[in-house]
């Protein structure tokens, strides 16, 4: 059991990590700590903000069509205007 | 489409640009044909005119660079960032930068540097991302044969520079097209693994049971090596495999991979050489036939055997009463055939051999 859950937390956190960097180069989400709570409310809003930039279903959750197009090969200009 | 904050652009419509280095991927004459053209995509629909430079400062400057390559605005090895550009301005504004760490092509293979440059140009102009995914500014990389400014592109640059006066309307490349538009058609359907796949022009959209909004792509997103535009599609369950028609060619794909040794010739599967395209095909599951339509009539071709039944062609009018003489796209669920004609879509039994429904082709689309 023990085995088993670090392979999935290690995968979840690689998303959680993968989908922090894109949110803060293309949707202007700041660096740094602000402190668990309002991370976590700021990271969903960014994600809902970039679901709705590729007409993805909003739901604020890092779901596997938003991880896909966080995949794919992309220009480095931001998406939102800065 | 959308400019960046405040309209940047440039003031004067001669703007300069200079490359400074050259990427080891493609010979320096294909470097400077592909930027030269992707500077052409943008004065052909503006009064914009671009002098190359080869000292000094220019308004862009191009570079190919890795990692962190001078701006504290680093690249991020192979894939994900390709790219990027900087507004109009001073200094580094306009400048345009290419990640080395790709492979830069001239061709379909990723990642085509005319593309990708085209794009970067439309930043170092003033264009910010657009998110209709036929656009160039759409910030995601396609390939894309063409011209490969859209509607929405050449009205954005147009919006900041004006019209280019000396050149006629450019023909812009198709948008998207709108999953509720009463009058929609498809071009294909097919499973694939579980998901249903409905091509539409150069795009397909994706629906899955658990996906409430079907989700629309470029087929060459996904697929570089199938062609803009898909006649027919099936999949074999049996086989894990989906055929895409077009023209007289078929590709077969094992998900989102090309099988080896593909495309192939449709007359392979038993088709005569008048057979120039298919427009719809299905695989019956229970019986293990693939249906090919082709104008009034149909084929049988057997899948295990790996030959077409005799017999054929026979009548689309006559053994499927009710839904016409001709079909753009077929899909098979449960012993219905749902055949689409134009913008609607026929619900037929295959049991009773006979129309239970009649419905809008783009019902199936939550429309």
């Amino acid at each position: 059991a023990h085995t088993l859950a670090k392979p999935i937390a290690n995968e979840e956190k690689d998303k959680l990590l993968l989908a922090e960097k894109y949110l803060r180069r293309y949707y202007d989400m700041p660096a740094g700590l602000q402190g668990e709570r309002k991370a976590s409310d700021l990271m969903h809003q960014k994600i809902r903000e970039m679901q709705a930039f590729f007409r993805l279903e909003v739901t604020g959750k890092l779901d596997d069509n938003t991880l896909e197009v966080m995949e794919m090969a992309r220009c480095g200009v931001p998406d939102v205007a800065e | 489409y959308n400019h960046f904050p405040r309209d940047l652009k440039w003031k004067n419509t001669n703007v300069t640009f200079r490359i400074l280095n050259y990427t080891p991927d493609l010979r320096k004459a294909d470097v400077d044909k592909a930027v030269r053209n992707a500077f052409n995509v943008w004065s052909r629909v503006t009064p914009l005119r671009f002098k190359k430079l080869y000292e000094g400062n220019a308004d862009i400057m191009i570079s190919f660079g890795a990692k962190e390559h001078g701006d504290f605005n680093p690249f991020d090895g192979p894939e994900g960032l390709l790219a990027h550009a900087y507004p109009p301005g001073n200094g580094i504004g306009g400048d345009t930068h290419f990640d080395e760490d790709e492979t830069w092509t001239k061709d379909f293979h990723t990642f085509n540097l005319f593309l990708v440059a085209a794009h970067e140009f439309g930043h170092a102009l003033g264009m910010a991302h657009s998110s209709d995914p036929g656009s160039l500014m759409y910030p995601v990389y396609s390939y894309g044969k063409g011209y490969p400014l859209s509607e929405d592109d050449i009205k954005g640059i147009q919006s900041l520079y004006g019209e280019n006066p000396d050149h006629g309307r450019v023909k812009p490349k198709p948008d998207a097209p709108t999953k509720c538009d009463p009058e929609l058609s498809f071009d294909a359907i097919t499973e694939l693994r579980g998901e249903t796949i409905i091509f539409k022009d150069r795009f397909y959209w994706r629906l899955h049971p658990q996906m409430p909004e079907p989700e629309q792509t470029l087929i060459k997103s996904t697929w570089p090596e199938l062609p803009n535009q898909v006649d027919a599609a099936y999949e074999n369950p049996e086989k894990d495999i989906v055929i895409i028609f077009s023209g007289i060619q078929m590709w077969a794909l094992n998900g989102y991979n090309l099988v080896e040794g593909y495309p192939k010739y449709i007359h392979k599967l038993g088709l005569p050489k008048t057979v120039r395209k298919i427009d719809a095909a299905v695989n019956i599951r229970d019986t293990g036939k693939t249906l090919l339509f082709v104008d009034e009539e149909y084929w049988s071709y057997d899948e295990e055997k790996g030959t077409m039944d005799s017999g054929y062609p026979r009548s689309i009018e006559n053994d499927f009463p009710g839904i016409g003489d001709e079909v753009d796209a077929v899909a098979y669920h449960y012993g219905y055939l749902y055949f689409y004609h134009e913008h609607i879509q026929f619900e037929y039994s295959y049991s009773s051999r006979k129309v239970m429904r009649i419905m809008r082709a783009n019902s199936i689309l939550n429309c």
